[in-house]
This record gives C-alpha cells, sequence and structure tokens, in this order.
C-alpha cells in the first residue's frame, strides 16, 4: 500500500497517455540540448498535441424487422461500411476499425445502420453517436461492448433497436509495440522474433534512408541494449520510437510511401500502423467513402469507375460539378451530404448552367419564377397545406429536430406558419453574448466566409457581374465596404427559417431592391451565366456597429421562398442573437 | 433563401475553420449563435490599451 492504507486511484487513460507523451517531449528536449526553457520545460503536453488510435468494434445489432443489414462508421471525412448481414434481426457483423483521434480533429462518430434493396437506394433504419473523448477519461483496462440505441431517422425520440459496439482507446506503448512487431516480421526470415545484424541491416535498407553501414551497425549497438547480439522486438520498439524523434530513420511509410516526419513525430507511427492494417487485411471494414450516403448507394453506382469518393477534391467537386452536395457539419466534423432530389439537381444545371439555359432566363423564365413563388405563397398561406406539414417531415427525417420547436406541431395552422416556426429560447445559445466583439451566425444554414471579395469570387460566387456595389446597390453602398469581407448564410428548406443579429448595434436603415426568384443552390451561384446575389429581390439593413463599424445585412429571396420579413425596423439597438426577421413562401 | 454579411475591409477575423472549408469551396453546417469571428479593430485596440499601461 501508500503506507495509510489507502490505494490511490488510477490514473485515467488519457491522463496516462499526456504523461507518456509529456515524457517523450522530455526526452527529445533533453537530446537537443533545448531543454534551457524553464517555462517550457515545466509546462505539460499542449491540448492540440494529443493524437491517439481509437479501436472501433461494430459487434452486432438487434433490430425491429428482419432484413440484410450493414452499418457504417463515420469520422470526420470517412466513412467505413461492414459486410452485408444475412436476412436476420440480429445482423451479427463483428467488423473493426482503427481510426486516428485529435484533440482538434473529429471525435464523434457516427454509426449508422441501413437495410438493403436490390435495385433502388439502400434505406437508413437507424443511427447513434458515439463522442470517442468520453472513452479517454473513463479507466478501461479491457476492451468492452456498449449497447447503444438505434434512433430513428425521422424521430429522435424512438428508437429502432440496439447496436453492440466497442471502443477502445489504444496505449501509445500498445502501439509502438504493436508497430515494432510488423516492422520486425518484415525481415525476420528465420521467424524468431528477433533480428541478427543482417536483417537489421536490411530493415533499415527497407526505410529507404540510405544510411552508410557504419551507421546502421551504430544503430544495431545502441538498439542492442543487453548487448546479446540480437535486436528483439521491445529493443526495436524502443530504438523505433527514441530514434524518429531525434533523427527519423524512416522517411516514408514503408506501405504507402508517404513522406513523414511532416507532422508529430507520433503521428508518423500512427499512419504507419493505420497504414499496415489496411494492407494486411486486419481491419474489415470497407473505407474510401466520405459519408454514409455514400456508401449506401445502391449496387449500380458500385460497379461504376468512377465510384470513388476523394477527401483531397471534395470541395473542388462540391457545388455546381457534383452529382452531390456536400456540407461540412461544424458540430461533428463530419462530411455529410445534402437531401436533394436527383431530377431537382438536373433541372437547376439545366437551367443555371448552360447557355441554353441563359436563353431561357432571359425569355420569360424570370416571370415564371415570380409568378410560381407569389402562386406557392398563397397555397402555403392557405389552411389546406397544414396537411403537407408530416409530409415534410418525413422528406427531412433526421434533420429537423422538432423537440427544439417552441409550439406543437398542431398549433401550425398552415404550412408557412410552421416554415417561419420559432425555437425554443434555450435552443440556441449565443456564444459569448456579452463580448460585442465577437460575432456570431446569423442562421441556421450552410455558410462560406472570406475575408475579401476576391477570394469569393475565386472559390466560390461564380456570376461574373458580381461585386459589392452590385449586391448593396447605390443607397446601400459606403466605400468602407470595397473589396470588404463577406459571409454567406445559405438556408436549405429545412432549415429554421427566421435569421439573427450576428453584432450588436443600431440599425440604421432598410433599402429593399427587387428583383428575380432564382435559386440561390450552389448550382446557380457556382454558375457564370448566372447573376444571383446581384439580380434577387433583398432587402438590406446597415447596422452601425463600435466593434465592426458599419456592417450590410442582405437578406436574399429565392425560388419559392421569396417573402422577407423583418421584426425589427430603423433605429432600433439589437443585440447579437437577436431574431431581425424570417424568410417565407410567397413572391 | 440566404443571407449576405459584408463587413467593413479588415473589420473582422473569420473563425479560422470557416475560412479553411471556404477555401475549399466546402460550406460549413452552423447554428444561429456559434462564432463567427473577432473584431479586429477591438483586438488592436486592447493591445495598444495593454501597451500604454505597461509604459504607465
Amino acid at each position: 500500500g501508500n503506507g495509510n492504507g489507502v490505494e490511490p486511484p488510477l490514473p485515467s487513460r488519457f491522463s496516462r497517455f499526456r504523461s507518456r507523451l509529456r515524457l517523450r517531449r522530455h526526452r527529445g528536449r533533453d537530446r537537443c540540448g533545448a531543454a534551457g526553457d524553464a517555462s517550457e520545460s515545466g509546462k505539460g503536453v499542449a491540448a492540440d498535441e494529443f493524437a491517439g488510435i481509437a479501436r472501433i468494434r461494430i459487434v452486432k445489432a438487434d433490430l425491429r424487422f428482419k432484413d440484410k443489414f450493414f452499418a457504417c462508421l463515420s469520422l470526420g471525412e470517412r466513412t467505413y461500411r461492414t459486410e452485408t448481414s444475412d436476412s436476420t434481426h440480429r445482423p451479427v457483423w463483428n467488423s473493426e476499425k482503427k481510426v486516428v483521434i485529435e484533440t482538434n480533429g473529429p471525435h464523434i462518430a457516427r454509426i449508422s445502420v441501413f437495410e438493403t434493396n436490390r435495385f433502388s437506394k439502400n434505406t437508413l433504419v437507424g443511427y447513434c453517436e458515439v463522442d470517442l473523448f468520453d472513452l479517454l477519461t473513463k479507466d478501461l483496462e479491457e476492451e468492452h461492448v456498449e449497447d447503444l440505441a438505434l434512433l430513428d431517422p425521422s424521430s429522435s425520440t424512438t428508437t429502432m433497436g440496439t447496436i453492440s459496439v466497442s471502443c477502445y482507446i489504444e496505449d501509445p506503448v500498445e502501439t509502438e509495440q504493436s508497430f515494432a512487431r510488423r516492422v520486425l516480421a518484415i525481415v525476420d526470415y528465420n521467424e524468431d522474433g528477433k533480428l541478427s545484424l543482417s536483417e537489421f541491416s536490411d530493415l533499415m535498407k527497407a526505410f529507404g534512408n540510405g544510411l552508410a553501414v557504419n551507421k546502421i551497425e551504430e544503430l544495431f549497438r545502441q538498439a542492442d541494449t543487453n548487448g546479446d547480439g540480437i535486436v528483439d522486438m521491445d529493443e526495436l520498439a524502443a530504438l523505433l520510437a527514441d530514434q524518429q524523434e531525434k533523427e527519423p530513420i524512416i522517411s516514408n511509410c514503408p506501405v504507402c510511401g508517404e513522406s513523414l516526419g511532416k507532422y508529430d513525430k507520433i503521428n508518423d507511427m500512427i499512419h504507419m500502423t493505420l497504414c499496415f492494417d489496411e494492407g494486411t487485411g486486419n481491419q474489415i471494414m470497407t473505407g474510401g467513402f466520405l459519408t454514409d450516403k455514400q456508401a449506401a448507394y445502391g449496387w449500380m453506382f458500385k460497379l461504376s469507375e468512377w465510384a470513388n469518393f476523394s477527401s483531397y477534391d471534395v470541395g473542388l467537386r462540391s457545388g455546381s460539378t457534383a452529382s452531390h452536395i456536400l456540407v461540412f457539419d461544424r458540430r461533428t466534423k463530419r462530411l455529410v451530404e445534402e437531401a436533394i432530389d436527383g431530377k431537382i439537381v438536373l433541372s437547376m444545371r439545366a437551367l443555371y448552367q448552360s447557355k441554353v439555359g441563359l436563353t431561357l432566363i432571359d425569355s420569360g423564365v424570370k416571370d415564371i419564377l415570380k409568378n410560381l413563388s407569389e402562386k406557392q405563397g398563397k397555397k402555403m398561406n392557405s389552411p389546406e397545406s397544414a396537411k403537407d406539414i408530416p409530409k415534410f417531415l418525413e422528406l427531412f427525417a433526421g434533420q429537423i429536430n422538432m423537440d427544439e420547436t417552441k409550439d406543437p406541431i398542431e398549433s401550425f395552422k398552415t404550412f408557412n406558419e410552421f416554415f417561419i416556426r420559432q425555437l425554443k429560447p434555450s435552443a440556441r445559445p449565443i456564444a459569448h453574448i456579452d463580448d460585442g466583439s465577437i460575432a456570431t451566425c446569423a442562421a441556421d444554414c450552410r455558410l462560406m466566409a472570406y475575408s475579401s471579395v476576391d477570394e469569393s469570387t475565386r472559390f466560390w460566387i461564380k456570376g461574373r457581374k458580381f461585386s459589392i456595389e452590385g449586391l448593396l446597390g447605390a443607397d446601400a453602398h459606403y466605400n468602407a465596404f470595397k473589396n470588404g469581407s463577406l459571409v454567406i448564410f445559405r438556408l436549405a428548406p429545412q432549415d429554421y427559417h427566421r435569421f439573427h443579429v450576428p453584432v450588436s448595434g443600431t440599425v440604421e436603415k432598410f433599402v429593399e431592391i427587387p428583383g428575380c426568384l432564382y435559386t440561390v443552390n450552389p448550382i446557380a451561384v457556382n454558375s457564370k451565366y448566372c447573376n444571383v446575389f446581384t439580380e434577387n429581390k433583398r432587402v438590406i439593413s446597415i447596422i452601425s456597429t463600435p466593434e465592426f463599424g458599419k456592417v450590410a445585412f442582405v437578406a436574399i429571396g429565392a425560388t419559392m421562398v421569396g417573402s422577407i420579413t423583418f421584426v425589427k425596423k430603423e433605429g432600433d439597438y439589437v443585440h447579437k442573437g437577436d431574431e431581425f426577421g424570417y424568410f417565407s413562401f410567397g413572391g | 433563401s440566404t443571407v449576405i454579411c459584408v463587413f467593413e475591409k479588415d473589420a473582422i477575423q473569420f473563425d479560422a475553420d470557416l475560412l479553411a472549408n471556404s477555401e475549399r469551396s466546402l460550406e460549413t453546417l452552423v447554428e444561429v449563435g456559434t462564432t463567427l469571428g473577432v473584431s479586429k479593430r477591438n483586438r488592436g485596440l486592447k493591445v495598444s490599451e495593454l501597451q500604454k499601461c505597461s509604459i504607465e
């Protein structure tokens, strides 16, 4: 014991991980002779330095009905899927995947279960989310299996069954040793688990770093700490860990060839461990998808040669050129695919991204869109339109959380009333509410932010006539806005349609600019033939603030949703986060 | 529908994650009230105030 009869509590896995990392840093500094800075040497490991491997195993599920199922694991910009089970209501997959977790990286894993369909897209039947950081704070010595409720995608309050998942955060010692074991196996020709000098030399050559013979012999002696003339697995693990920090002997990943040492040294080992896993087939989940929706495409899509998804060109392929629109969820740090009907995408492309479409726009489509929106406005204000609410909720299952809505569904007498629904006061907390120097987001939306107009036109707005002057018009434009910064908040149909004030200040004026009602979908915004933001109907308000100077707030109407209402008036002092107005169906 | 906010030149420093995604032409899903960015002017003011304090 410790003298007083009470055992000290075991340190958490997270604290052990951190202290091990801290040790590594100290060792590194001592060797480099850079430990002179006392404040530096007394500092713990910064939170953003943490990185490790989480081993996630999707074991089985217990579902309400019988079918063939598969499960997807999504983390950040990666999604993996299991094999498809036999037809049963208790599928067993027992599929494992190792993923990297970093403090500043994605840590909320989503697990989705799909039923398979022979000809159409597979159907999502349930999902759950796991915060991997929570596991770090638990003191779990062994891998353990947890049963998680699978939420119904159309209602967050009902469950579709349970899924058994095991998550385990690998200790860095374990990672180092398992890595050394694998590396050793490459050149351990007599399979005795130890390396002779000749095997050790072959290994060094395999790392492709061109070390001289005498340097290799020196490293061998350094590794052979007990001086028995061979290097065993523990000795090799220690050498690789130490040496990779001091003078890397592995300059490129032996599996994928990627150059190492760009980031933290421990990340190199994690990278190589994961690469080895992919190569040896130990990982029994298929990867290469960006979102669970992509992983769930039907067989026809998978047969196609172009059925691959690259994280690298995700942005380039999004917007106008993509067959699907991807957005990055800030909360979960995960890519998600926007729900949009394929036929609508095709028709929008035809209209907004071709010269033929441009001709159509010039020859009366503007009036058609305006009339359509006015007609739709009348329809959505009629009592009959209320019956469309449940269908709308079903269409956007999992994307509208009715628990956050202030009033119950039955209270909405028309669809438009539902469309402009208010949220409970606690549903959207305002960040740094008392600090006027921090601006906040104005809407539940898909956001783009650019420090200058030039950047916005380089990366996003492709309409050739776009300019700040054109957007604001003569009555609301000030010289200070020239090449100013701009942020675009795009609302999708399923979103909460009220917009809020992003900064605190005084509303100076409102300027209404009549115009067209083109769609504000990226397909149109990214088109060089269409100038959505400078031609659509809009209302501009100027807010005067002490911290940001003048801020122009431009509410832009779109096809069908062309009615803009403000709830504040000129001269009002507004606090950031205050409700400012809403969009509704109409012209 | 869409809202665009235009800030004066050099008035705001947008959050790094929002800028990074936008430079990949990738929209970021956000909610009302989450942080957007910080005033550059105010930060500058605070720095000069601090410097003034230390000199005195």
